[in-house]
């Protein structure tokens, strides 16, 4: 059970590092605050951000844990790979440059599962290989509209 | 293996019969508030029998699900996927898996009903052929509005809970 | 000490629906499960949204539960005035048309208060008196720039 | 009665001493992720003894307020918010209220001060001019980032004892 548990985890934060380090420049981490009781401990993050000190998770900025939150659920997903994603509105306390970092990872990742992403945000709509739009009709229906589809090279 | 298509009848705020096309890559869902496009990300929960409580879905029981117009509940709410399988992915000799699931109101409660390529079967069938295609029923490929927040508000013991869940 | 909840309780009651009807053009109002024993009681909040059916703030949507939580804050607000607000990203949730809602509000209010804003968001940046610039500089220090204030007619 | 200028002097990521004047009005503070922005609401939260436990300001401590640069923390961190007066609301016959916190890390622990138009006092005269302007130490005055999620989650229990707390 503790081994699979450490399987889990390991490859978990394998994928982790790799992912923060695409998102951020910076280094980043998880680990346990007692590696020899691991089901008793708490799984902590440390990042460090390019040329800032170490942080750990608690005392970062909103948009920063956003961010790390972020990228220890694709470290996941990463871990148990499925054909499509579903994401709503997974990009609320991101900056502009913040949002486009992770619109730039979907999209490289698109090549090999399908993303499909909720969201308010322009460089994510812009990144998109299709919109589609959604409205509240004078009906109170919900109705899709405008759905743009660019073709992919 | 890829969603192509999403057919919406009477779901949440999806009243009349809706069809959505969906390209393989990355496809953006947008518009105002409450307009629905959590409502279309729900659907898929439903349809695939990937959310164990009707919180998920934000309805206080399954028959909310229903669309109700001016007060009053349609019978009926149902939600086609049709997925591209020309990957052969799952084992069903088609090009295209149809996953349909309907509920129906009642006075007495509620009937859920789940669809194969049309013939009536299991939600056990349905999980079954969706884990071939490695779509899982603890739906960790789904991350629903606030869920980024929450992670961050965890305690690092929840946290740890999460690897435990998934090992 | 009844009385004194219900005296609070009304008035802020009476805030919120005004509130509400100006933020949304729909109707809000606040009600007790039980308003014989309020301290036993929940607080429930019911908004019927203009030409739509009515709804409890559980089942409304994540831009709809935000802009409806921010109504209930002005209205305690509203009951115990101070002479400046000091809002953190309140704007999270809301799509271009509600954060523009909610700017329009901070600005009529601001006659009579001041509002420290922070926020990311355009319609903010456009109805705001001042904007003040920060960021993180190469020392890993933060530097306040750009601070452009407009007079005000 | 509305704050005219917060002189920043290495609290939390304002190194060196920054000066922010401040107009009457909607003011709207913006910037990249981590560039300050909620560090500067927390300066007013800490000059002005608003926040009751450092957790809200997002320090473990009190003493990780003082600015940290490559590791090492400086030894004091000080904050002076100067408000106008001209109004007459608070009974101090000035045009400028200058309210200043500073706390000093030592190997023992820390100290904390505060100092009113210069002169060293309790943080309860501090209260007591603040509740002459309308400022209480329950800070409903401030929204900090996630408060308007946290009410959206809350129970219907919890959102009544709000209303208990501030009646
Ligand atoms: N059974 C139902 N019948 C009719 N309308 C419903 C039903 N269930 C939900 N709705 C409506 O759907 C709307 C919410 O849709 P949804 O949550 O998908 O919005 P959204 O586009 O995600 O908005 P946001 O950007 O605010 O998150 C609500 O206004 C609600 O009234
Ligand atoms: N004592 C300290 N010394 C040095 N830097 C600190 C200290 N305390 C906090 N910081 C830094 O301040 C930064 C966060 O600032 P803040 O939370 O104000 O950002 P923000 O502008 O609100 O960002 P966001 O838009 O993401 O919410 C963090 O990167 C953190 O490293
Ligand atoms: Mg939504
Ligand atoms: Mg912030």
């Amino acid at each position: 059970k503790k081994d699979a548990f450490f399987e889990t985890f390991n490859a978990v934060s394998k994928n982790f590092s790799e992912i923060i380090a695409e998102l951020t420049d910076g280094e980043g981490e998880l680990y346990l605050d007692n590696p020899s009781d691991p089901f008793n401990s708490g799984l902590n993050i440390r990042v460090k951000p390019y040329r800032k000190p170490v942080q750990r998770l608690e005392s970062m900025s909103g948009g920063e844990k956003s961010l790390v939150a972020l990228a220890l659920i694709f470290a996941i997903q990463r871990y148990k790979p499925a054909p499509f994603y579903a994401f709503d509105e997974v990009d609320m306390f991101l900056d502009g440059v913040n949002v486009g970092r992770v619109a730039k990872m979907i999209k490289e990742r698109s090549r090999d599962a399908q993303f499909i992403v909720v969201s308010l945000r322009k460089p994510m709509l812009e990144m998109a290989d299709g919109i589609i739009g959604v409205t509240m009709g004078r009906d109170n229906t919900s109705t899709v509209t405008g759905i743009r589809l660019k073709a992919r090279v | 293996m890829h969603i192509k298509r999403i057919i919406l009848k009477n779901f949440k705020s999806f009243g009349k019969k809706v069809e959505i096309p969906f390209e393989k890559g990355f496809i953006v869902i947008s518009g105002p508030n409450g307009s629905g496009k959590s409502n279309i990300i729900d659907s898929i929960l439903f349809c695939l029998g990937l959310s164990s409580s009707s919180r998920v879905l934000r309805a206080e029981k399954l028959t909310d699900l229903v669309h109700s117009g001016n007060g009053r509940q349609v019978g009926e709410a149902e939600v086609t996927i049709i997925f591209d399988n020309s990957d052969g992915r799952i084992d069903i000799d088609e090009e295209e898996i149809r996953v349909t699931r309907k509920i129906r109101v009642t006075e007495k409660g509620y009937y859920s009903y789940y669809y194969l390529n049309g013939k009536s079967v299991n939600l056990s069938e349905i999980q079954r052929i969706l884990e071939q295609a490695g779509i899982h029923s603890d739906a960790y490929n789904v991350i629903m509005q606030g869920d980024v927040t929450r992670i961050t508000e965890m305690t690092p013991l929840q946290r740890r809970k999460i690897i435990d869940d998934i090992a």
